[in-house]
């Protein structure tokens, strides 16, 4: 299904014979909208009508070229075929290319983990306060216990907001997994303490919650580089609300630089917002959506696919 | 010939990209650009002064909507319900406004609920230690509406002033959910006819579009009375407020600027406005 703004773009080339630089002009300006209302980044949405439109007027250019070819002969057959594709079909189907390549890795499935060499597989979540973080680390341990077998260990490192220790204790409980917790410890020395732990008991993949915090909040973002210095995490995930708006730029591109996130996990999917902060996280990081949050209960997890989302933001 | 007076094509591009970023929503910013274009004349329409002048002018009118000051002591106990999505800032934003009224000399009690999410009942508690008032609660995974009943009759036993009831985070688009909430204000209306006296419907500032959706759900269910916008103190403008704000007519009462007990403040909308465009 698609949104209103894409089928306006797809109505207004109904009819035209095929796609030029003015026709597509203005369906560009209804897919803008489109994607705007999806709250992908401005920047992000302005680099992605770039690319669309330089593949929509380069590729009628080439589907001209093949009408003119004789159709006598069986190649001639098929590439006139090829060309009875109509230009509003045609442009609609560029744009969910674009958006699905854009979204997905080169392979087309989900990411691999970055396994550790030896010993433990250190996951640390981060994100801004109230974006899934230590829900997601249950869920997240939960998954690598079920499909990959792995032992998990999860480590309460918000030290800061009420109950934090106490509700990722909660979850553990719930799911039979163990918590580290180290009362009066800095984060940095909780998360070094967990990996020792872990590595000498035998817990083969270790899950940081970390506190909720501003990209621009310098203390917390330092601390961040301490835990990552002490603990040299393999996944680093930024944990971001699918409702976010165009600020997901400003705070994944500000994550992403001081303490480099190997991915993201887009939460709260279970709602109606569209989530066009994946695009803008996908461009502005490089970084692939590794994981999907579609519910509050523990086994509401999904690993990522890309047409799913490209469809979801497409709307 | 008589052409359309435009927005000089350059400035638009920059009002635009100011406007869009920070969250206002093509629809608004279409809105308020109308309104330059009406409102100034063609050679105004080249003067970025006079023209962002009337871009704050409209988004101040957006923002003010008609409604009488809060007032705590119009009844007694007087009962206020928090809702929202999860993770909005319900729970912190009720421990701030908690502190805040005590300070003021109200006597103040919590009703914890948020029978649902792990832990959620301990963090109120804090909360309730820190701004150094009572906590309502029941056992865990009970009926919320039954906690927050409990705590109106208490309040109505000892005299308290104010009634402050948490709610469990939930996504607009669940309906059971929407239908719990329902059914929560139907039991306060038991415990008081008149309750509740406000419904706060507590928003991220960091949500893009789909706050919208949210508070046309919220306030078709349940009677939203005011807005909380949190976290303000982040780079994220929360301009989709403005849109909100005028079609559903409720005011914004408070803005979240933090995640300590004093980071609350009384909205006010030519200070919002001001930050909005810097
Ligand atoms: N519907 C839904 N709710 C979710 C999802 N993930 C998390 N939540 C809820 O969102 C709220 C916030 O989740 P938390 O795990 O506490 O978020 P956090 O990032 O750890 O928050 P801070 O530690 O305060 O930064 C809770 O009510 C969760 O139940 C999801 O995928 N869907
Ligand atoms: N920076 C900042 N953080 C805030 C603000 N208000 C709340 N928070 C943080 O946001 C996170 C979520 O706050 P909660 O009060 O648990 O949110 P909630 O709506 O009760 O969440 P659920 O009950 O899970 O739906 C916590 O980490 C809070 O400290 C604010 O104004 N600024
Ligand atoms: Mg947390
Ligand atoms: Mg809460």
């Amino acid at each position: 299904t698609l949104s209103k703004g894409f089928r306006a773009a797809r109505e207004r080339l109904t009819g035209v014979a095929e796609l030029s630089e003015e026709n597509i002009e203005s369906a560009l300006r209804d897919v803008r909208m489109a994607l705007l209302e999806a709250d992908v980044a401005l920047p992000v949405v302005r680099q992605f009508l770039q690319r669309v439109k330089e593949k929509a007027v380069g590729q009628s250019v080439q589907l001209r070229a093949k009408a003119e070819l004789p159709t006598g002969d069986k190649l001639g057959e098929k590439a006139l075929k090829s060309v009875e594709v109509t230009p509003e079909y045609h442009f609609i189907r560029i744009c969910q290319e674009e958006l699905t390549a854009l979204m997905g890795n080169a392979e087309g499935g989900p990411t691999e983990i970055n396994w550790a060499k030896k010993g433990p597989t250190v996951f640390m979540l981060v994100g801004l306060q109230g974006s899934g973080k230590t829900t997601t680390a249950g869920k997240l341990a939960r998954w690598l216990q079920k499909i990959h077998k792995r032992k998990p260990l999860l480590v309460a490192a918000d030290i800061y907001r009420p109950a934090a220790v106490q509700q990722l204790q909660v979850l553990g409980e719930k799911l039979g997994i163990t918590v580290f917790t180290a009362p009066g410890k800095s984060p940095p020395e909780i998360c070094d303490e967990a990996y020792r732990l872990a590595y000498t008991k035998g817990y083969e993949v270790v899950i940081l919650d970390t506190a909720g915090r501003l990209a621009i909040d310098e203390p917390l973002m330092a601390e961040l580089e301490q835990i990552r210095g002490r603990v040299k995490p393999q996944e680093t995930f930024l944990v971001v609300d699918a409702m976010i708006g165009q600020d997901a730029v400003n705070t994944a591109k500000s994550f992403h630089e001081r303490i480099g996130t190997t991915g993201f996990v887009l939460t709260k999917l279970d709602g109606d917002a569209r989530g066009g902060a994946a695009l803008s996280i996908r461009e502005v990081t490089g970084q692939p959506v590794r994981f999907l949050g579609m519910g509050e209960s523990l086994e509401k997890l999904e690993e990522f696919r890309p047409e799913g989302l490209a469809s979801r933001i497409l709307g | 010939l008589l052409r359309k007076k435009q927005i000089d094509a350059d400035l638009l591009n920059q009002l635009e990209e100011v406007l869009l970023t920070a969250d206002i929503g093509v629809k608004t910013a279409s809105r308020i650009f109308e309104q330059v274009r009406s409102s100034l004349s063609r050679q105004e329409l080249k003067d970025e002064a006079a023209v962002w002048s009337v871009i704050k002018a409209e988004s101040r009118k957006l923002l003010s909507v008609d409604a009488p000051p809060l007032d705590y002591a119009r009844q007694k106990p007087f009962v206020l319900l928090v809702v929202g999505v999860n993770g909005a800032g319900k729970t912190t934003t009720i421990g701030k406004l908690a502190a805040q009224l005590t300070g003021e000399g109200k006597k103040v009690i919590l009703a914890a609920g948020d029978t649902f999410r792990a832990a959620a009942v301990e963090q109120l508690e804090i909360w309730g230690q820190r701004a150094g008032v009572p906590v309502v609660k029941g056992k865990e995974g009970g009926d919320p509406s039954s906690v927050i009943f409990e705590a109106i009759k208490r309040a109505q036993k000892e005299g308290l002033d104010v009634v402050i009831a948490d709610t469990a985070g939930r996504l607009h688009v669940k309906a059971e959910l929407m239908e719990e909430l329902a059914k929560v204000r139907r039991v306060i209306k038991k415990a008081d006819p008149t309750a509740p006296h406000e419904t706060f419907l507590v928003l991220d500032s960091t949500n893009g579009q789909n706050a919208i959706a949210q508070a046309r759900t919220f306030k078709e269910m349940l009677e939203v009375t005011g807005i909380v916008l949190t976290k303000l103190d982040g780079t994220a403008k929360g301009g989709v407020i403005l849109g909100i704000a005028h079609e559903l007519a409720v005011p914004v009462r408070y803005i979240g600027i933090g995640e300590k007990i004093q980071d609350l403040r009384a909205f006010d909308a030519v200070d919002f406005v001001d930050v909005l465009y810097e």
